[in-house]
Protein backbone atom coordinates (compact mmCIF):
# COMPACT_ATOMS: atom_id res chain seq x y z
CA UNK A 1 0.00 0.00 0.00
CA UNK A 2 1.30 3.65 -0.67
CA UNK A 3 3.30 4.87 2.10
CA UNK A 4 0.87 7.63 3.05
CA UNK A 5 2.69 10.70 3.79
CA UNK A 6 2.31 12.78 6.72
CA UNK A 7 1.22 16.47 6.55
CA UNK A 8 4.94 18.00 7.11
CA UNK A 9 4.49 20.45 5.28
CA UNK A 10 3.32 24.18 6.65
CA UNK B 1 13.31 20.24 4.66
CA UNK B 2 15.01 20.95 1.25
CA UNK B 3 16.14 24.72 -0.12
CA UNK B 4 12.76 25.46 -1.88
CA UNK B 5 10.48 24.62 1.28
CA UNK B 6 12.49 26.85 3.33
CA UNK B 7 12.69 29.29 0.82
CA UNK B 8 8.80 29.25 1.01
CA UNK B 9 8.31 29.32 4.50
CA UNK B 10 10.72 32.24 4.84
CA UNK B 11 9.27 34.51 2.04
CA UNK B 12 5.44 33.84 3.88
CA UNK B 13 7.48 34.59 7.32
CA UNK B 14 8.41 38.02 5.05
CA UNK B 15 5.07 38.55 4.05
CA UNK B 16 3.79 38.42 7.57
CA UNK B 17 6.36 40.79 9.20
CA UNK B 18 5.97 43.21 6.31
CA UNK B 19 1.89 43.61 6.88
CA UNK B 20 2.56 43.41 11.11
CA UNK B 21 5.14 46.80 9.67
CA UNK B 22 3.05 47.92 7.65
CA UNK B 23 0.27 48.31 10.36
CA UNK B 24 2.47 48.77 13.10
CA UNK B 25 4.49 51.36 11.60
CA UNK B 26 1.92 53.57 9.69
CA UNK B 27 -0.83 52.68 12.03
CA UNK B 28 -2.87 52.02 9.67
CA UNK B 29 -4.34 49.04 7.61
CA UNK B 30 -5.74 51.04 4.60
CA UNK B 31 -4.87 48.86 1.78
CA UNK B 32 -5.58 46.09 4.02
CA UNK B 33 -8.74 43.39 3.22
CA UNK B 34 -10.31 42.19 7.03
CA UNK B 35 -11.58 39.78 5.51
CA UNK B 36 -8.09 38.32 3.46
CA UNK B 37 -6.95 38.51 7.15
CA UNK B 38 -9.87 36.40 8.64
CA UNK B 39 -9.57 34.03 5.70
CA UNK B 40 -6.18 33.23 6.67
CA UNK B 41 -6.31 32.89 10.37
CA UNK B 42 -9.25 30.41 9.98
CA UNK B 43 -6.87 28.71 6.98
CA UNK B 44 -4.09 28.17 9.63
CA UNK B 45 -6.67 27.43 12.68
CA UNK B 46 -7.89 24.21 10.28
CA UNK B 47 -4.67 23.49 8.92
CA UNK B 48 -2.97 22.68 12.00
CA UNK B 49 -5.11 21.36 14.01
CA UNK B 50 -2.77 18.04 14.83
CA UNK B 51 -0.20 21.47 16.42
CA UNK B 52 -0.45 19.33 19.92
CA UNK B 53 -0.80 15.64 18.36
CA UNK B 54 2.06 15.07 15.85
CA UNK B 55 5.32 16.58 16.37
CA UNK B 56 7.06 17.04 13.15
CA UNK B 57 10.33 19.27 14.40
CA UNK B 58 11.13 22.10 16.52
CA UNK B 59 11.25 24.26 13.36
CA UNK B 60 7.18 23.18 12.36
CA UNK B 61 5.75 24.04 15.84
CA UNK B 62 6.94 27.14 16.28
CA UNK B 63 6.62 28.26 12.53
CA UNK B 64 2.72 27.06 13.03
CA UNK B 65 2.45 28.83 16.33
CA UNK B 66 4.01 32.16 14.44
CA UNK B 67 1.71 32.07 11.71
CA UNK B 68 -1.71 31.42 13.80
CA UNK B 69 -0.73 34.18 16.15
CA UNK B 70 0.49 37.12 13.69
CA UNK B 71 -3.14 35.90 11.93
CA UNK B 72 -5.00 36.51 15.02
CA UNK B 73 -3.30 39.38 16.08
CA UNK B 74 -3.75 41.14 12.62
CA UNK B 75 -7.51 40.54 12.91
CA UNK B 76 -7.53 41.37 16.18
CA UNK B 77 -5.92 44.57 15.90
CA UNK B 78 -7.65 45.32 12.64
CA UNK B 79 -10.75 45.12 14.45
CA UNK B 80 -10.09 46.27 18.04
CA UNK B 81 -7.27 48.90 17.92
CA UNK B 82 -9.23 52.55 18.40
CA UNK B 83 -6.29 54.17 15.45
CA UNK B 84 -5.95 51.30 13.08
CA UNK B 85 -9.36 50.05 12.81
CA UNK B 86 -10.23 53.75 11.52
CA UNK B 87 -8.43 53.61 8.79
CA UNK B 88 -10.08 50.39 7.45
CA UNK B 89 -11.59 50.65 4.05
CA UNK B 90 -14.81 49.07 5.21
CA UNK B 91 -16.56 50.43 1.96
CA UNK B 92 -14.07 48.88 -0.69
CA UNK B 93 -13.55 45.56 1.18
CA UNK B 94 -16.95 44.05 0.50
CA UNK B 95 -16.38 40.63 -1.75
CA UNK B 96 -18.91 38.06 0.00
CA UNK B 97 -15.70 35.63 1.43
CA UNK B 98 -18.56 33.38 3.17
CA UNK B 99 -18.62 32.02 -0.21
CA UNK B 100 -14.95 31.15 -0.75
CA UNK B 101 -15.54 29.41 2.89
CA UNK B 102 -18.56 27.30 1.79
CA UNK B 103 -16.90 26.83 -1.39
CA UNK B 104 -14.10 25.50 0.13
CA UNK B 105 -15.82 23.37 2.77
CA UNK B 106 -18.17 21.57 0.24
CA UNK B 107 -15.18 20.47 -2.28
CA UNK B 108 -13.09 19.51 1.20
CA UNK B 109 -15.88 17.08 1.68
CA UNK B 110 -16.06 15.67 -1.73
CA UNK B 111 -12.30 15.72 -2.48
CA UNK B 112 -9.84 14.97 0.29
CA UNK B 113 -7.70 12.39 1.14
CA UNK B 114 -9.24 10.54 3.92
CA UNK B 115 -12.97 11.07 4.94
CA UNK B 116 -11.97 11.93 8.64
CA UNK B 117 -12.27 14.98 10.62
CA UNK B 118 -8.69 16.19 10.00
CA UNK B 119 -8.40 15.00 6.35
CA UNK B 120 -11.35 17.02 5.66
CA UNK B 121 -10.44 20.51 7.82
CA UNK B 122 -6.85 20.17 6.05
CA UNK B 123 -8.23 19.83 2.42
CA UNK B 124 -10.49 23.16 3.62
CA UNK B 125 -7.89 25.07 4.96
CA UNK B 126 -5.85 24.12 1.35
CA UNK B 127 -8.55 25.62 -1.26
CA UNK B 128 -9.39 28.59 1.50
CA UNK B 129 -6.08 29.93 0.98
CA UNK B 130 -5.98 29.77 -2.58
CA UNK B 131 -8.56 31.82 -2.63
CA UNK B 132 -8.11 34.02 0.27
CA UNK B 133 -6.19 36.38 -1.57
CA UNK B 134 -9.46 37.21 -3.57
CA UNK B 135 -10.84 39.58 -1.51
CA UNK B 136 -7.40 41.58 -0.79
CA UNK B 137 -6.70 41.55 -4.62
CA UNK B 138 -10.51 43.08 -5.47
CA UNK B 139 -9.99 45.51 -2.78
CA UNK B 140 -6.87 46.66 -4.20
CA UNK B 141 -8.24 47.08 -7.48
CA UNK B 142 -11.11 49.14 -6.19
CA UNK B 143 -8.51 51.40 -4.11
CA UNK B 144 -6.25 51.77 -7.28
CA UNK B 145 -2.73 52.67 -5.95
CA UNK B 146 -1.20 50.53 -3.84
CA UNK B 147 1.07 51.92 -1.25
CA UNK B 148 4.81 50.11 -0.60
CA UNK B 149 4.09 48.08 2.12
CA UNK B 150 1.14 46.93 0.77
CA UNK B 151 2.47 46.11 -2.53
CA UNK B 152 5.49 43.90 -0.83
CA UNK B 153 2.84 42.21 1.68
CA UNK B 154 0.61 40.69 -1.20
CA UNK B 155 4.24 40.04 -3.10
CA UNK B 156 5.64 38.11 -1.17
CA UNK B 157 2.79 36.14 -0.39
CA UNK B 158 2.20 35.31 -3.26
CA UNK B 159 5.88 34.07 -3.84
CA UNK B 160 5.87 31.77 -1.31
CA UNK B 161 3.38 29.31 -2.59
CA UNK B 162 5.28 29.36 -5.91
CA UNK B 163 8.77 28.38 -3.92
CA UNK B 164 6.54 25.66 -2.56
CA UNK B 165 5.44 24.57 -6.17
CA UNK B 166 9.53 23.50 -6.99
CA UNK B 167 9.53 22.20 -3.66
CA UNK B 168 6.65 19.72 -4.52
CA UNK B 169 7.88 19.06 -8.25
CA UNK B 170 11.16 18.75 -6.16
CA UNK B 171 9.48 15.68 -3.71
CA UNK B 172 7.97 14.64 -6.04
CA UNK B 173 11.38 13.24 -8.20
CA UNK B 174 12.96 12.85 -5.06
CA UNK B 175 10.74 10.81 -2.67
CA UNK B 176 8.78 7.27 -3.70
CA UNK B 177 5.24 7.88 -3.18
CA UNK B 178 4.97 11.65 -3.14
CA UNK B 179 1.59 12.38 -3.72
CA UNK B 180 -0.22 15.79 -2.58
CA UNK B 181 -1.92 16.19 -5.32
CA UNK B 182 -4.52 18.52 -3.76
CA UNK B 183 -1.62 21.09 -1.83
CA UNK B 184 -0.24 21.16 -5.55
CA UNK B 185 -3.13 21.94 -7.59
CA UNK B 186 -4.69 24.04 -5.27
CA UNK B 187 -1.46 25.86 -4.45
CA UNK B 188 -0.69 26.08 -8.85
CA UNK B 189 -4.59 27.62 -8.90
CA UNK B 190 -3.72 30.24 -5.58
CA UNK B 191 -0.23 31.32 -7.45
CA UNK B 192 -2.07 31.82 -10.75
CA UNK B 193 -4.40 34.25 -9.11
CA UNK B 194 -1.62 36.56 -8.23
CA UNK B 195 -0.64 36.36 -11.89
CA UNK B 196 -2.09 40.27 -12.97
CA UNK B 197 -0.97 41.31 -9.49
CA UNK B 198 2.72 39.80 -10.01
CA UNK B 199 2.87 41.83 -13.88
CA UNK B 200 1.46 44.64 -12.53
CA UNK B 201 4.14 44.95 -9.39
CA UNK B 202 6.81 43.59 -11.72
CA UNK B 203 6.17 47.24 -14.37
CA UNK B 204 5.99 49.04 -11.48
CA UNK B 205 9.08 47.70 -10.13
CA UNK B 206 10.61 48.27 -13.86
CA UNK B 207 9.58 51.48 -14.66
CA UNK B 208 10.26 52.90 -10.77
CA UNK B 209 7.23 54.09 -10.18
CA UNK B 210 3.92 53.99 -7.64
CA UNK B 211 2.25 50.49 -8.45
CA UNK B 212 -1.18 51.12 -10.16
CA UNK B 213 -3.69 48.68 -10.69
CA UNK B 214 -6.00 49.34 -13.89
CA UNK B 215 -9.57 50.28 -12.27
Amino acid sequence: REQSWSHDEL
Amino acid sequence: MNIFRFAGDMTHLISILVLLLKIYATKSCSGISLKTQELYALVFLTRYLDLFTDFISVYNTIMKLVFIASSLAVVCCMRMHRVVRRSYDKDLDTFRHYFLILASFVLALLVNEKFTFQEIFWAFSIYLEALAILPQLVLLQRSGNVDNLTGQYVFFLGAYRAFYILNWIYRYFTEQHFSRWIACVSGLVQTVLYADFFYYYFISWKNNAKMQLPA
